[in-house]
């Protein structure tokens, strides 16, 4: 089974062609292994990329390095996966 | 559950539990509600198909099916609730009942089952079919990269390891055949739309080409009323227009080919939210999303009854 234990999803809004290229260049990493929830679609419409833990500190050096802000969606991916079997166990066991 | 009325709508089911759901309405409702098999899933699991009609044949008829990507779970429990929906009010809701008196409703709730059980036991963020190709590692096709309209162009991979991915020919997927070869057996139906999350977008064609559809002025107008039908419930904000303005270029997609089939009234939704939790929205969203979403599917249907062609 996958885990997301420490994954993140991050939004990235571009507002320049630059920052624009920038992001799609991450999605030509696939060592990267991004998985990008909403891909880039031009300028001031967001972004928004799940990334793997091993990847999280490269790519935030990667946006901050070219000035490219980015907030964080989904602090931790696995808690709301876990949160979601929790109910889904929950009402089974109700039935 | 003993029954439909039993059944948990503001949870997320697996699929066993979903395709029993199936049963239980078939059998409450034999009048109304039948249930298709149009096909099996690259792992042969059934691709199942509600059929509601008061009777008739080959009556003009409404596509809707959910979970064509199978991460976007909300869209397969709206499916669920859309389902009980129409049994509830077929006979109490005039516009559904005069919708019903002149069409007929074909419901695909599990679009991309094997997806969906891979979401469930492995990975909850598949998106993809489960089909393998020799020479590749990687799984999977975008069941909405592999129709043909535009198959193979911009706006599709053809790295097999991408989420994106077009798959190595049109209608390659067996989840995708199914439907193709149902639609062009039916020659009847008249509005299709197929629903996706996250993003609150509804969009019309087309997704491959910058080329304008010749309704689009029509769809446009279609896509204004069942916006401002779905926000009056709860508030919710959507935004509409055609695939490629809206979103960006995305070749093979399933509204694309319906479109090019002579289906008019061709539609795609993105559902809640827009990024707050994205594919993992939370199960107590499921009802209030199906509840405005089913609004909006209202001013398609009932344009569709009163718009012959």
């Amino acid at each position: 089974t996958e885990t997301f234990v420490g994954h993140q999803v991050l939004r990235i809004v571009p507002t320049t062609d630059e920052e624009l290229q920038k992001v799609e260049e991450l999605q030509n990493l696939e060592e990267l292994q991004l998985d990008f929830w909403l891909a880039p679609r031009g300028l001031g419409h967001p972004v928004d990329v799940h990334v793997p833990f091993p990847s999280l500190q490269p790519v935030k050096a990667h946006l901050e390095a070219n000035g490219i802000s980015y907030s964080i969606m989904i602090q931790d991916v696995q808690a709301l996966v876990d949160h979601e079997q929790t109910e889904m166990l929950r009402s089974r066991r109700q039935l | 559950p003993l029954s439909t009325n039993t059944f948990d709508y503001t949870t997320y089911h697996s699929l066993d539990e979903i395709y029993a759901f199936m049963d239980l309405l078939v059998a409450e409702n034999p009048n109304l509600v039948s249930k298709l098999e149009i096909g099996q899933s690259t792992e042969n699991r059934p691709l199942y198909v509600l059929k509601f009609s008061k009777g008739g044949t080959n009556r003009p008829a409404i596509w809707i099916d959910t979970g064509i990507h199978s991460r976007e779970w909300v869209t397969q429990a709206s499916g669920v609730w859309f389902a009980k929906k129409i049994v509830q009010d077929h006979e109490n809701d005039e516009g559904l009942a005069s919708i019903l008196d002149k069409m007929d409703i074909f419901l695909e709730i599990v679009t991309n089952p094997d997806g969906f059980v891979f979401t469930q036991t492995q990975n909850r963020m598949w998106r993809k079919t489960r089909s393998k190709r020799s020479g590749s590692l990687c799984i999977g096709v975008d069941p909405n990269r592999n129709w043909d309209a535009g198959f193979g162009g911009p706006g599709a991979s053809g790295n097999p390891c991408s989420e994106t991915y077009h798959g190595p020919y049109a209608n390659s997927e067996p989840e995708v055949k199914a439907i193709v070869d149902f639609v062009k057996s039916h020659g009847n139906i008249k509005a299709f739309i197929s629903i996706h999350s996250y993003s609150q977008l509804l969009l019309y064609p087309y997704g491959y080409t910058r080329t304008p559809v010749p309704d689009q002025k029509e769809l446009h107008e279609i896509s204004e009323k069942a916006v401002a039908a779905l926000s009056s419930l709860y508030g919710t904000s959507y935004k509409y227009g055609s695939i490629i303005t809206t979103i960006y270029q995305a070749s093979g997609g399933t509204i694309d080919w319906t479109y090019n089939q002579g289906i008019k009234y061709s539609f795609t939704f993105e559902l809640r939210d827009t990024g707050r939790y994205g594919f993992l929205l939370p199960a107590k969203q499921i009802v209030p999303t199906a509840q405005e979403t089913w609004l909006a599917l209202q001013v398609i249907m009932q344009h569709a009854r009163d718009h012959p062609y």
